[in-house]
C-alpha cells in the first residue's frame, strides 16, 4: 500500500486545485518558514479523518478552508482533499488496485466524505484506514514540535501505541 | 490475546534495543511492562543507557537524544509491524549533524519497505531524498509546489 | 498604576509593530488589552497580520513564524525595559535559512546593550559570535568546555 | 550589569569544577547532542533559585547531581553553581562592583545559598533579581522548545510578562 497523489483544493493555503504526486522511498519537502509544508501534512489528517480542529492547529473547522490574502484575493468556499493509495498488496479491505477517498468540507456544513467516488460515513473511512497503521493520530504521523511526545507519554499512553502495533 | 500482548512487547523489547543500539552505536533500551503479572490492563514504559552514561532518568536527556531515541522506538515498532506510510515532519530539527546522518541512514534502510515523507530545513537531510518537493508562496499567501525532481543518486550535487 | 500598565501596553505595542516589521519585512503587529476599561485586571493578547495574509490565527501559523513572532515580542519588551542578559537555547531550530539571517540581525542590533548567551546548531547563526563555545564530552559523560574564541570578524573562516 | 563568570561543580554533567567566562555581546555555544549546553542553561536558573525542578527537566531534585557515567567515575556528593556579576551599574541594589551568588546542594539536604560568600536566604537572592529582568523564570531566558509558550500563553500569562516590563 502506497500514498500515490493527494489533492488539495481550498484547503489552508492551497487555494487552487493542487496535485502532489508521492513516490516510493524517501520524498522530502523543502521551502521556506509559513510556505505550506505543515499544511500538507494536516490535509492528510484531515482527510483520513482528524476530528480534532486542534490537532490541525485551527480554533474551528472553518480554519481549514482558504482564508484569502491581502492582494484581494477571495476566500474559499468549501475545502476539499483527496488521496489516492496504490492497493495491490489489498492492505484495504477492499478488491481494488486503487483507493480514492475524499473529504470535502463548507461553511458550517457537515463534512462530506468519499471512498472511490461514492458517498461514505466518517466511520467507514476510519474503520477502512484502521489495521493499516494509518489513522490520523498514528505514531507513524509526527507532526512538527511533537517527536517527544511519544517519550513524554504516560505508561498507559504507550500502552496504546504497542495495542497497535500488536 | 494476553498472551499476545506479552508477545508483541517482548518482540518490540528485542527491536527497540537493536534500533538503539544501531542510532547511539553502544548503550541498552528495554521496552518494560510496569504489571508483568497484568498484561491486559498494565502500563508500559521505556528505559534506556545512553553510552558513557548511566540509566537515564528520560526527562532529563537532551532534545536531541530524545529525538533519537522516540525515532529508535518507532522503528522497532515498524521492525514489528511497519506501517506503509511514515510522515515526519521536522524531526531532525534538534538534531546534531553526525545524529542527522546516522538517523536518515536508518531511514534508507526501511525505505524499501515504507513510504517516507519527510519534511525538513537542513541541507544534510536533503541529500538523503530519492525525490526532492519545494514549497514556495509565489503569489501571497498561496502555496505553490515548485518542482520534483527524480534525484539520480551521483547528480545530487547538480540539483542542490 | 493602572495609568503606568496602560501607557506600558501602548508603548509595547508601537514597539512590537516596529519590531515585527524588520523581523518580517512588512505586515503589522498589536498588543491589546482585551478590557480596556479595566487595566488592573484586564488580560493582553496579540494580533499579527504577516506579509501578503490576513490577521493570522495565531495558532495556525507555522513553527518558524511562531518562533519569529514571538522573537519580536521579546524584541519590543526589551526596547521597553531591555533585560541585562538574554539566554536563548536552539530557538533557531525551526527557522530557515533567510529568518535566521534577519533574528541574528536583530539580536546583533540589541547586543550591544544586552548581553546574549545563545544555543546553536546552526552554522549560519554560529556566524553572529562575538565569543564562541564549544562543548563536548571527551570523558564519556562529562562535559568539557572545550575553547574560547574571541572571533576577530574578519577572521570567520579561519576559525570555521 | 553583566554576567561574567559561570562556575559548576557537581551539577549535572559537571563532576568537575568548571568555569566559563563570558563576554560582552553574543556568546555562542555550540557542541554535540547530550553535551552538556542546556545544562548551562539549568545552571543558571538553578543558581537564580529555580524551585520547580520539572523545569529543570529532573524528577527529584536529587537530579542536578553529577550520577557518575559507566567507566567508573564516582557520582558527586554535591552540586554547586556560582555565578559572578559585573555590577558597576549598581543595577542589582547592592554597593559593590561584583557580585558573586552561590547555591549549592548536597543530597537529602535543603540548597544553601550564599551572596558574596556570606550564607544568604533563597528570598534573599529572588529579591535582588527581582527587579533586574534576570530571574529563574524570566522571558528572557528561552529553554529549548519553549520559544512558543509564549504565544500560546494565555492572555492572563501575557498580562503578567508586560507587568514585569511596566
Ligand atoms: N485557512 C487558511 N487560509 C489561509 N492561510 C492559512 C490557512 N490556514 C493556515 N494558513 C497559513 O499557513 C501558514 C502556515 O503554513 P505551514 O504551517 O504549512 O508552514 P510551513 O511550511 O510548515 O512552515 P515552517 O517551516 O515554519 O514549519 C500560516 O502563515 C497560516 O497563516
Ligand atoms: N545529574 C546528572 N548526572 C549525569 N548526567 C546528567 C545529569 N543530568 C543530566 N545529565 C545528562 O545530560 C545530558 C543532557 O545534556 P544537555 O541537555 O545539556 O544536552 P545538550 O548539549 O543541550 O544537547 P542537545 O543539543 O541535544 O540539546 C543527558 O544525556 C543526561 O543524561
Ligand atoms: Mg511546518
Ligand atoms: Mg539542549
Amino acid at each position: 500500500m502506497k500514498l500515490r497523489k493527494i489533492t488539495l483544493k481550498g484547503f489552508k493555503t492551497f487555494p487552487r486545485k493542487t496535485e502532489i504526486e508521492y513516490k516510493e522511498g524517501i520524498n522530502i519537502i523543502i521551502g521556506p518558514n509559513g510556505s505550506g509544508k505543515s499544511n500538507i501534512v494536516d490535509a492528510v489528517k484531515w482527510a483520513l479523518g482528524e476530528k480534532s480542529i486542534k490537532s490541525l492547529r485551527g480554533g474551528n473547522m472553518d480554519d481549514v478552508i482558504f482564508k484569502g490574502n491581502d492582494q484581494g484575493m477571495l476566500p474559499s468556499n468549501f475545502a476539499s482533499v483527496s488521496m489516492i493509495f496504490d492497493n495491490q498488496d489489498r492492505k484495504l479491505r477492499l478488491d481494488v488496485d486503487e483507493v480514492e477517498i475524499e473529504r470535502a468540507f463548507s461553511k458550517d456544513k457537515a463534512s462530506k466524505f468519499m471512498i472511490n467516488k461514492k458517498r461514505a460515513k466518517l466511520k467507514e473511512i476510519v474503520s477502512l484506514f484502521a489495521d493499516t497503521g494509518i489513522t490520523s493520530n498514528s505514531y507513524a504521523i509526527i507532526e512538527q514540535g511533537k517527536i517527544n511526545n511519544l517519550l513524554l507519554s504516560s505508561s498507559q499512553e504507550k500502552r496504546v501505541i504497542f495495542e497497535e502495533a500488536a | 490475546i494476553a498472551e499476545k500482548f506479552s508477545r508483541t512487547i517482548e518482540n518490540i523489547n528485542r527491536h527497540f534495543d537493536k534500533t538503539f543500539k544501531a542510532m547511539f552505536e553502544g548503550g541498552e533500551a528495554t521496552v518494560i511492562m510496569l504489571s508483568p503479572e497484568d498484561p491486559l490492563e498494565t502500563g508500559v514504559d521505556i528505559q534506556v543507557k545512553l553510552p558513557g552514561k548511566n540509566i537515564e532518568v528520560l526527562s532529563l536527556t537532551s532534545g536531541g537524544e530524545k529525538a533519537l531515541i522516540a525515532a529508535s522506538l518507532i522503528f522497532a515498532i515498524f521492525l514489528q509491524n511497519p506501517s506503509p506510510v511514515c510522515i515526519l515532519d521536522e524531526v531532525d530539527a534538534s538534531m546534531d549533524a553526525a545524529n542527522i546522518e546516522k538517523f536518515f541512514k536508518m531511514i534508507k534502510k526501511f525505505s524499501s519497505e515504507i513510504q517516507f515523507i519527510v519534511i525538513t530545513h537542513n541541507k544534510k537531510s536533503m541529500e538523503f531524498a530519492d525525490t526532492l518537493y519545494g514549497v514556495t508562496m509565489e503569489q501571497k499567501g498561496v502555496s505553490k509546489i515548485l518542482s520534483v525532481h527524480f534525484k539520480n543518486k551521483k547528480n545530487n550535487d547538480d540539483i542542490l
